[in-house]
């Protein structure tokens, strides 16, 4: 029996909505620990790597790992039915072949109850190794929220360097080039203000701006998001969900044909 | 131009 009751239903929607455009189909597997995904997309250019420790939820029991078969858009049109301040509960037996979501409004008292029919998908887990980035940027996740969604006017791939200079988000296109230069600000009292780099050696790497942007969808999850770099390797976008978990992108970089 | 590459060049399947 797995049955998962989170005070605060809506870190659950806004994990739905930060990843259900980039992977439909995806196993949410549940253990003691928590609640994780880990999904590529369809053109296995990215990855989905989310966790939600058991920690987040005011009664979790999991009595036998279990791996529950869902299509993203149909969950997400269920969690438009959840109030903002609604308590969700996940509910499925061992034998899972279906979810039980129920939503509940503590001032209302109302109670809403889905059943989701669960599906089996094959699931093609992994292996993401440990890696020391060679630089790492934490910075405000509305800030890249802009500079993703501006850099798009300008072409389809952007260049992410990190050098003793600061942080640089360049792109090309037919109308002409734009760079967004941004450097180490630890001054501001507002920590979520703050941006901060950690660079052993430069780097610099080229992606696909409209990945960068699906991965935006993450921003009211967090109010910082941090960046990982290292040369040749997939770029890894973290949202933390304050101490209880994550949302984490991979995407693999552009290279010169 | 640029080439989008692929996670399964740096990622192995378990």
């Amino acid at each position: 029996m797995f049955e998962a009751r989170l005070a605060n239903g809506n870190i659950f929607k806004m994990i739905v909505e930060s990843i259900r455009e980039l992977v439909v189909d995806v196993n949410i597997d549940c253990s003691t620990e928590e609640l994780s995904i880990q999904c590529m997309d369809s053109a296995h250019v990215a990855l989905v790597s989310m966790s939600l420790s058991q920690s987040a939820f005011d009664h979790f029991r999991c009595d036998r790992s279990l791996s529950l078969g869902l299509n993203l858009p149909n969950v997400s049109k269920i969690f438009k039915m959840m109030g903002r301040d609604d308590t969700m509960v996940l509910k499925a037996e061992d034998s899972a072949d279906k979810l039980m979501l129920m939503f509940e409004n503590d001032k209302s008292g109302t109670i809403a109850d889905f059943e989701l029919k669960l599906m089996a998908i094959e699931a093609e887990q992994l292996g993401v190794p440990d890696t020391a980035y060679k630089c790492s940027i934490s910075m405000p996740s509305s800030e890249f929220q802009r500079i993703v969604r501006d850099l798009q006017v300008m072409g389809d791939t952007c260049k992410i360097s990190c050098t003793k200079e600061g942080l640089k988000f360049s792109a090309t296109g037919q109308i002409g080039t734009g760079n967004i230069l941004m450097r180490q600000n630890v001054a501001s009292e507002k920590e979520e203000d703050h941006v901060t780099i950690d660079m052993e050696e430069p780097v610099e790497l080229n992606f696909a701006l409209r990945y960068l942007n699906f991965f935006t969808k993450a921003t009211p999850l967090s109010p910082t998001v941090i960046l990982k770099m290292s040369p040749g390797l997939p770029i890894v976008i973290e949202y933390p969900i304050e101490q209880l978990g994550h949302v984490k992108y991979y995407l693999a970089p552009k290279m010169e044909e | 131009n640029m080439k989008q590459g692929s996670l399964l060049g740096f990622f192995t399947k378990k």
